[in-house]
């Protein structure tokens, strides 16, 4: 019989995390008109020695960790950051009532990496 | 608002939070936009700075409506069907936009706003206003076309008259004149429904500042 399944515990590795941001949240619904939120997400998590292909890392993190692996108090790991977002559209009421529809870069994080 | 809100607001490009006091509909158009981005499995680079629907450059698009009134109607008497100034508040423009497409949109009630007798055509003429409101004096029209049959809706391009993409301004004031021409004669009402007339509103494309530095780029 194989051993009971590990409780579901959260990866501990880099990896996008889930944050919803509500703009009805903080009463901004009175004048965007769409979207009234939106998913953003936020990389989280560590970045181990030794640093797994799939965590996106450079050659300069897989040092990184090698170093932090040996002297963990003088080098700290390295950070899981953001390596691939994509954009969103607002659709708005601007100060004078007119409709705005505007492009934000950058707004949803799609992949993380540890750098 | 707490500091955070400030500078949440000046990252998406707002130097205050938005208060709108008399809201109007969503123009279908931006609709169409908005749902067609966020269907969009990846939407690239190229989508980011470009507005495919119309194909030009740009980021930020903004309806305006129409703020002017009715004007008294001028020469010649009884061929004249319409005469409105078009005032648009372009004060929501920021420093370092450039302008991409201007697009006016007139709507009439009637899905045909037709001359009363056949044979006879509608000629639409548009100029540029000074503030009062009145036709700046000697000057050609902007844009200026004659219809047998006016739609529902009608786009007018003005982006060539708005020329090398300076936003003209603060503002923007316009003469409209719908008149009856062709070889009428003088029948009795020429403009046929006149009352056609629903509303105006100035569809602006611009390239917001963040978007020119990565095209620069």
């Amino acid at each position: 019989r194989s051993p009971p399944s590990p409780p579901l515990t959260p990866s501990p590795l880099c990896k996008p995390r889930r944050l919803y941001i509500s703009f009805s949240d903080v009463g901004w619904e009175n004048w965007i008109i769409a979207p009234q939120g939106y998913l953003a997400n936020y990389c989280g998590g560590d970045c181990p020695f030794p640093l797994a292909a799939e965590l996106n890392s450079t050659n300069h993190a897989v040092l990184q960790t090698m170093v932090h692996s040996l002297d963990p108090q003088g080098t700290p790991q390295p950070c899981c950051v953001p390596v691939r977002l994509s954009p969103i559209s607002i659709l708005y009421y601007d100060n004078s009532d007119n409709v705005v529809l505007r492009h934000y870069e950058d707004m949803v994080v799609d992949e993380c990496g540890c750098r | 608002p707490g500091p955070q809100e400030r500078i949440l607001l000046r990252s998406l490009g707002l130097s205050a939070k938005p208060s709108p006091s008399s809201p109007g509909p969503v123009p279908p158009v931006l609709w169409r936009i908005f749902h067609k981005r966020r269907t969009l499995a990846r939407p690239g680079e190229p989508q980011s700075c470009r507005v495919e629907e119309f194909h030009v450059p740009g980021d930020i698009v903004r309806v305006f409506a129409d703020r002017g009134r009715f004007l008294p109607e001028g020469q010649p008497p009884g061929r004249l069907c319409l005469r409105k100034l078009l005032f648009f508040n372009l004060s929501a423009l920021e420093e370092g936009e450039r302008l991409t497409m201007a697009q006016l949109e007139l709507r009439f009630h009637h899905n045909s706003y037709q001359p009363a007798s056949p044979g006879q055509v509608l000629e639409l003429r548009l100029y540029r206003a000074s503030p009062g409101g009145l036709p700046r004096p000697g000057r050609s029209p902007l844009v200026e076309r004659s219809f047998v049959q006016l739609r529902k809706s009608l786009p007018l391009d003005l982006s060539a008259a708005l020329k090398d993409g300076a936003a003209p301004g603060s503002n923007l004031a316009l003469v409209l004149e719908i008149s009856a021409g062709g070889d009428g004669g003088t029948p009795r009402s020429p403009c046929g429904s006149s009352d056609a007339f629903a509303a105006t509103s100035l569809l602006l494309v611009t390239l917001g500042p963040r978007c020119r530095a990565a095209r620069g780029r």
